[in-house]
């Protein structure tokens, strides 16, 4: 499977659609301290399942829908869509083909939910989805700003995981 | 079960090894399961010892020691079972100049041997020279991010302000 | 008793605010006594809006602006009462260039202003550059520690490697 | 009160005995990772009356005593000197007066001491005379590695400590 864009809107800094193209290799990403770098780290581990709002840095999950600035008013919606290339939708009840778009949609004081290709699914099912692929917001491969040496810092039964994810 | 996971632990402890050796340069490193007989309930514990040094606790070890460290140890389970993703949100902050060198080393080193697509944010001129393309975002309209790609010339002019 | 530390809190808060704005280009900030009526009970609360955007909860703050405003509550601390000595362990690691800038150009005012003995640890060329003394630590011997003075040439080779 | 040299030996990673001069304004210290950076600061603060041994990076207080390299036998030994002039001695006995020299001495196996002057000591004194300078191993100018951002991400009663440190 391959991942090859992010759509973000409303999602934190991100008041405007904008996209992300994940192509092959290595990708900078680069901008001055404050700027939504990290906002876009969150945005994928977000769309790929992550239920923790303090792990998204907010104090509830709300705090993802872009809140405001000076000029512009605050909205209600935010979301994210992942889209996938030769994935198995065996996880979610489809079946194995080529292209799989993932979205996440949250509305302000009601939750969010998750589809892929148009059709709703549980988060349950998005987070296996991401597992059978060694992936998921909490992989050992997406490391957040200041995580870098939390694999060192785990207590062993904390670390096993990484073993499950090799498995 | 069992066997499967004892196999996937002498992976990743070999890839971990040869690892570690190449992100420092020398030194000796390896895993080890500990607290059960049982491979399902152990936990795993690592140890490292940078070249010339004692074996020393981790947390002895400087914080860009520990970065490496670390780092050595995702790649080689990427070696077992590459993640279609990895985002690496300024693992470079910590460390030297020489130490960005190695570590973009096995960023390519990887990149070829997988398919792992990766994204990484980082403010060091170094490792955005080493990247295959360079995504910049800004805040033109104060508070509201947006993303356009750039070259190098321009993405270290947007960190230096 | 409660009227020094009301009077302290006081001049704590006029200096932060007026050292966020420096730090920032811009921007407000204040503090504010929380959770009791009573000065010796209460706690401190920091609020931090960076220029052009709204008040966000602290945690919202990136890594960068988390550590700026966190600076600036230090040396507001310090034009109140400076200690002898400050060691700022890499505390411009997550900083782009734009704001180490700043952020030295604050620490040369500290210095002017108070008797305030800094130690800066970093790996940063630019902040190197705005030392008045560099102290290179060297393993030359493996494992074993020692220090040499380093003019800044010296400096930026040895974290080269 | 003026801080002017700090002397170490046996100290971590520091076998042999080093003395860093403080002298005004910034100095710099710069090295390779590893090389023993963090090292020096953690002497400052072990020398202020440091009692956590997690604090300083180990399991146990012995961790700062030189554990050997691959050449070099282990030392049973560390002991850390800081230099003071025009410094108060009154919070130790001492009348008021110019130069304090306090050290810190740690025998593996047997606990550590102070000494002021050569004079012993206790542990609370030594940190009574540092606070009294709004300095000590746990005030908010001395930042650890990574601790940068620790004031801002700290509940508010545990920021009240800031305050005090101001009055
Ligand atoms: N819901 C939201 N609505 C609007 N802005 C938000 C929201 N959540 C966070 N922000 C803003 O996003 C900014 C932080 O962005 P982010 O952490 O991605 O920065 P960064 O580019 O990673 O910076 P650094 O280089 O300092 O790490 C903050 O200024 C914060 O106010
Ligand atoms: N008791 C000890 N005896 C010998 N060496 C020790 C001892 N305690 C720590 N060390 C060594 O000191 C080194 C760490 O030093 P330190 O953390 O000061 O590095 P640093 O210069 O701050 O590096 P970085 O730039 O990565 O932060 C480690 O390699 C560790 O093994
Ligand atoms: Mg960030
Ligand atoms: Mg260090």
């Amino acid at each position: 499977a391959r991942l090859t864009r992010l759509a973000l809107t409303g999602f934190k800094s991100f008041a405007e659609p904008v996209t992300v193209e994940i192509l092959a290799g290595l990708t900078g990403i680069v901008g001055p301290n404050g700027c939504g770098k990290s906002n876009v780290v969150e945005a994928l581990r977000w769309v790929m399942g992550e239920n923790s709002a303090r792990s998204m840095r907010g104090g509830e999950m709300d705090d993802v829908i872009f809140a405001g600035t000076a000029h512009r008013a605050s909205r209600n919606i935010a979301e994210v869509t992942l889209s996938l290339e030769e994935a198995h939708g065996s996880a979610v009840g489809l079946p194995a083909q080529g292209e799989l778009e993932i979205s996440r949609r949250i509305e302000r004081g009601s939750g969010s939910n998750y589809r892929v290709n148009g059709r709703e699914v549980r988060a349950r099912d998005v987070q296996t989805l991401f597992a059978d692929l060694a992936s998921g917001a909490r992989s050992s491969g997406m490391i957040s700003q200041g995580r870098v040496a939390a694999l060192v810092n785990a207590r062993p039964e904390e670390r096993r995981q990484i073993l499950e994810e090799a498995a | 079960g069992r066997e499967r996971l004892s196999a996937v632990f002498a992976e990743v402890d070999r890839h971990f090894q040869t690892l570690f050796a190449r992100m420092f340069g020398g030194g000796r490193a390896h895993l080890a399961l500990t607290g059960s007989d049982d491979v399902l309930q152990a936990g795993l514990e690592i140890y490292a010892q940078p070249p010339g040094k004692k074996l020393a606790t981790l947390s002895l070890l400087s914080g860009g020691e520990q970065a490496l460290t670390a780092l050595s140890l995702i790649f080689a389970v990427f070696r077992c079972n590459p993640a279609p993703i990895s985002v690496l949100d300024e693992v470079d902050a910590p460390l030297d100049d020489a130490n960005v060198d190695r570590f973009c080393t096995l960023l390519e080193d990887m990149v070829r041997e997988t398919e792992t697509r990766f994204l990484v944010v980082t403010h060091h001129p170094l490792t955005m020279s080493r990247m295959d393309r360079l995504y910049g975002v800004t805040m033109q309209e104060r508070g509201i991010s947006r993303l356009l790609s750039v070259d190098l010339g321009k993405a270290v002019e947007m960190v230096t302000g």
